[in-house]
């Protein structure tokens, strides 16, 4: 209704604004947060989908973040499409209903925003934040590798120049730390989504080791379930797997520290690519896009709701 | 605003090791300034590379010189950017009307 147009691609003010509408037009149902700020001192803003009024501790959370790495502008995309499918399909569609009546979603959009706003301005193809590094002319830490989770492995660089550079030391990113902080801080969330592209992949602990996570059956088992649910809509096809076999060895990354603090249902998607335009997926493609992931979230979702731990 | 014009991205599909181990070796090349989209990770998985376009020539040679396969995924870097600038504008005229 305020006429946001979901199938291009926006600026961080017009989707912190667009963000404003709709908890606005669904006041009952969704708020914004703030958890931190990012090093440009830009708000990391998280919208709340939730029915519970009067719970004294927090209810139990579903965790989903988009654009982390900021030039994978298909994810924040996604993200805008996402909030609004939750907001809208609640109270029409049995299974989120039936969520959000015993649980709250946490959505962070706009994860990496002053590299989202850079990508914007200044270089289309910005992945890390915006952070200075000490003695290095290259700025910026790649977000997805400056969790406390084998920190610093050879599956990350220890170059400030490189795109996977882990940080000089664990959460020195005020981004993943506002992540990491509130996930604590809450204490009862029981899954962490974290929404990546490209590679048409859904990927589970871990990316640090090569062993399997304890709960790998049961992740894979689901894995395969939301995979098949996202290829039913369009014919998109995905891969699964470990983080380690399904891709490379990767360190510090978000889903890893997720599992080892004890979210048994950790995430991370790869959205499309169609092998032709990587990072630069044409803007006709967010809907379709957003389409096929949504039932693939929602098995994860739905799944998580039902097998409390 | 930072430009890409000429600056391609090569899609890289082999089945083989140790193209692998030498894609690896390409990209720790600085003063090549290449940006893995999708780094090399295990055979028979897709690595795409924007080249940009003073590096395109030394890089297709190296591909070719050792017989690692590959298609060019992306054109024109600009080009595609500026459509997609474009669209975006367009949708914006479009919203405010």
């Amino acid at each position: 209704s305020s006429g946001f147009d979901f199938s291009t691609y926006h600026t961080i003010e017009e989707i912190y604004s667009w963000m404003d509408d709709l908890v606005a037009q669904h006041p009952n149902l969704v708020s914004k947060i703030q958890i931190g700020e990012s090093y440009e001192k830009r708000p990391l803003y998280v919208l709340k989908f939730s029915t519970g009024r009067t719970a004294k501790t927090h209810r139990p959370a579903i965790w989903i973040d988009t654009g982390i790495h900021s030039r994978e502008w298909i994810t924040q995309a996604t993200g805008v499409w996402t909030a609004n499918k939750i907001a809208t399909e609640y109270g029409k569609d049995a299974s989120l209903t039936a969520i959000l009546t015993s649980m709250d979603i946490f959505l962070e959009i706009v994860t990496n925003p002053d590299g989202f706003a850079y990508t914007h301005s200044q270089n289309r193809m910005w992945r890390k934040t915006r952070s200075i590094n000490a003695g290095s002319s290259c700025k910026g830490v790649d977000p997805n590798r400056n969790w406390d989770a084998g920190f610093g492995g050879p599956g990350a660089s220890n170059n400030p120049c490189s795109e996977t550079y882990h940080g000089p030391h664990p959460f020195s990113e005020s981004e993943t730390k506002s992540i990491a902080d509130f996930i604590l801080g809450h204490g009862n969330v029981m899954a962490a989504i974290s929404i990546h592209s490209y590679s048409q992949m859904l990927m589970f602990p871990y990316g640090y080791k090569d062993e399997p996570a304890p709960d790998h059956q049961e992740l894979d088992d689901l894995a395969k379930e939301a995979v098949d649910a996202l290829a039913a809509v369009h014919g998109t096809r995905y891969t699964y797997g470990s983080t380690m076999h399904t891709i490379y060895q990767a360190d510090g990354i978000t889903i890893d520290w997720t599992y080892d603090n004890g979210v048994k249902y950790s995430y991370t998607f790869e959205l499309r690519d169609t092998g032709r335009y990587g990072f630069l997926l044409p803007a006709s493609q967010i809907i379709p896009t957003a389409e096929e992931t949504w039932p693939a979230l929602t098995k994860i979702m739905d799944h998580v709701h039902k097998h409390p731990y | 605003q930072k430009r890409f014009v000429g600056d391609q991205v090569l899609r890289v599909l082999t089945d083989k090791e140790e193209h692998i181990v030498l894609l690896r070796e390409l990209e720790e090349s600085e003063d090549l300034q290449l940006d893995y989209w999708a780094a090399p990770a295990k055979p028979d998985l897709p690595v795409d590379i924007r080249v940009p376009f003073p590096s395109l020539q030394p890089v297709k040679i190296f591909l070719e010189s050792h017989g690692i396969p590959y298609t060019i995924m992306i054109e024109d870097v600009q080009t595609l950017l500026d459509e997609e600038k474009e669209a975006m504008e367009k949708a914006r005229k479009l919203e405010r009307s």
